[in-house]
């Protein structure tokens, strides 16, 4: 199965 | 006080129609660099980014920085009334809560104005830290679109995978499976027919092929596209509007749980 990772997970909050 | 005068009013419009449906409501930030937007999809899973530099308009004022919210479907509604020659013209007054829209066909003899409210967005702002990928592809922008068309009638997903062989875009779903692959290709008469293709690394990502469809919307501001990938990293889908700015769309990849 595959998980779909959000952008924040990624990418922090300025 | 902001009065910006764009004279290839056109772009304004496809850069509406290119992120309207993906993204509902937005900021648009208007500083002495440009008219730029950040913004991401309700499911949280992509985020665009635009710039239109300040040099792309003829006329560029803004007082200070301002942050107008705006919904995108309305937006496109209005820019879809100006005519595919016209000059737009956005003006704002300082603690105003409109955004006026001006449109000036060529010749001077129609002029129109469209007022639109402003609405309070609440939005995240990410930062999106410089980073060295493992590898780019750069390719018509017409000939990805016409893979990530192809591919969605088969799947759901799309596996976009590099290697020195070329970049390779996989999908498989109930009826079966399909690989389209892309050589590097720098012979060409024209130099927006060129597959250009860095590779630090080979890299395999998987992503929902709707979202890529969708970035697709943006293929009538450039002739070539720019992906950039990483393994465990957002894929990067760039479309440059020649010396006058960018859309980047951000993906966040499936990972096998």
């Amino acid at each position: 199965a595959c998980l779909q990772k959000k952008i924040m997970d990624y990418f922090n909050s300025e | 006080m902001l009065e910006l005068r764009l004279v290839q009013g056109s772009l304004l419009k496809k850069l509406l129609e290119a992120i309207k449906d993906l993204v509902t409501d937005a900021n648009f930030d208007c500083s002495a660099t440009g008219f730029s937007l950040q913004a991401m999809d309700s499911s949280h899973v992509a985020l665009v980014s635009l710039l239109l530099r300040s040099e792309a308009f003829e006329h560029y004022r803004c007082d200070r920085n301002i942050s107008m919210g705006l919904n995108l479907s309305n937006m496109a509604k209005v820019l879809r009334c100006s005519g595919p020659d016209d000059i737009i013209t956005l003006k704002a007054d300082d603690g105003g809560d409109s955004l006026t829209f001006m449109f000036e066909s060529p010749n001077q003899d129609k002029i129109a104005d469209f007022e639109m409210k402003l609405m309070d967005i609440d939005s995240e702002h990410l930062g999106i830290p410089d980073t060295e990928y493992q590898a780019i592809v750069r390719m018509p922008s017409a000939e990805f679109a016409r893979i990530c068309k192809d591919l969605s009638g088969i799947g759901d997903t799309i596996a976009i995978s590099v290697t020195k062989e070329g970049v390779k875009f996989s999908t498989r779903g109930d009826i079966g499976s399909a690989n389209i692959v892309c050589r590097q290709n720098t012979s060409v008469d024209k130099p927006e027919d060129a597959t250009i293709i860095e590779m630090e690394e080979p890299v395999t990502l998987t992503f929902a092929l709707r979202y890529i469809n969708s970035f697709t919307k943006a293929t009538p501001l450039s002739n070539q596209v720019t992906l950039s990938l990483s393994s465990d990293l957002p894929v990067v889908v760039e479309y440059k509007i020649a010396e006058m700015g960018y859309i980047r769309f951000y993906l966040a990849p499936k990972i096998d749980e």
